[in-house]
């Protein structure tokens, strides 16, 4: 069985650390930081993300804009650490660690 | 995933992709269409998943659309250095900012072969006119290898899974052949999005980790669509 994926809008006009928290407000900030952190747990292994996170904590040094600014800004809004944000942005290439 | 590029007999190109990866549970519960606005216009279109900012799946209307898929991805101290001292460029971010910023799909291949990524990827690629069909075999730094469509000698579509294309995928999980098989009954005369998505839903194209399937045209930006796939 199929369902089409919900249609959203991200305005590149906004500053980035605000133009995700429209689509943020279509989920449950609860439900939003429980799934974040299952898939963190089940996709890094615990030694990676005991390495990494801290070094994520320094967004500036590393991620490109506009990506820290709109990891940033969901962070803030969902009260989550900018390290996991980051993670779970790097899930891809952290998995390949 | 699966990741297919076509040609039809009139010259139009459709790419379509099934997306599949672990915590399908949570994914499918997140997995949002985002169109990106600039000055009231869509600049570019993808499929993510909230709270995640790069796109694997994007079209740029009427310019090209790209997909990517997973590739072994070499030992895990190449990446952390690639990652960390080059300051490589995560996979999904050089999608996004390939749709935002390549005007045209020879400029959006050369980008997305060149520029060095923090991991090994497929990257999968259409355009809006006849032979506009590519798929990326990337390394960290660069190209592995680029395979363009080749419509005149029987080349309108290929296929890509998770493994090189000049090699055989492994028996336990050959998605490939039987995306072949499928595309070769439906035949050049009878792609459209609707037999794409056909494809994409013969098993084992479709499988349990399959999270959504996109089909998109970059001449047709308004045909995008998104479907979660339940198992």
């Amino acid at each position: 069985s199929a369902g089409a994926a919900p249609l959203c809008n991200v305005s590149l006009d906004s500053d980035p650390d605000l133009r995700w928290l429209p689509v943020l407000q279509r989920f449950e900030p609860e439900l939003l930081l429980h799934f974040f952190t299952r898939v963190i747990d089940e996709t890094i292994p615990k030694w990676v993300h005991a390495i990494i996170r801290p070094l994520a904590e320094e967004l500036e040094f590393f991620v490109p804009q506009p990506f820290a600014g709109e990891i940033q800004g969901m962070c803030n809004a969902l009260g989550m650490s900018v390290g996991d944000g980051i993670l779970l942005n790097l899930a891809y290439e952290a998995t390949a660690f | 995933c699966t990741s297919i590029v076509a040609q039809d007999y009139k010259g139009n190109i459709y790419h379509g992709r099934n997306l599949d990866y672990d915590t399908g549970d949570i994914l499918r519960k997140i997995t949002i269409d985002v169109q990106f606005i600039k000055n009231g216009q869509v600049a570019y279109k993808g499929t993510t998943f909230c709270g995640y900012v790069g796109l694997w799946t994007g079209q740029s209307p009427h310019k090209f659309t790209v997909s990517g898929n997973e590739r072994d991805a070499g030992a895990w101290w190449e990446n952390a250095v690639a990652a960390f001292l080059n300051r490589n460029y995560p996979v999904s971010w050089l999608i996004r900012d390939t749709l935002s910023k390549s005007e045209d799909f020879q400029s959006a291949v050369f980008k997305l072969a060149g520029t060095p990524i923090i991991a090994d990827v497929y990257y999968i690629v259409g355009g809006t006119v006849a032979k506009e069909g590519v798929v990326i075999t990337r390394n960290r730094e660069g190209p592995a290898d680029i395979w363009p469509l080749d419509p005149l000698d029987g080349g309108w579509f290929h296929v890509e899974t998770n493994y090189d294309h000049w090699t055989s995928p492994p028996p336990f999980d050959d998605r490939r052949t039987p995306a072949i098989r499928a595309l070769n009954a439906t035949g050049q005369h009878n792609i459209n999005f609707d037999t794409l998505f056909q494809v994409l839903s013969v098993k084992p194209v479709l499988n349990n980790y399959t999270i959504y399937t996109t089909v998109m045209s970059a001449a047709f930006p308004d045909k995008y669509t998104t479907w979660i796939r339940t198992p």
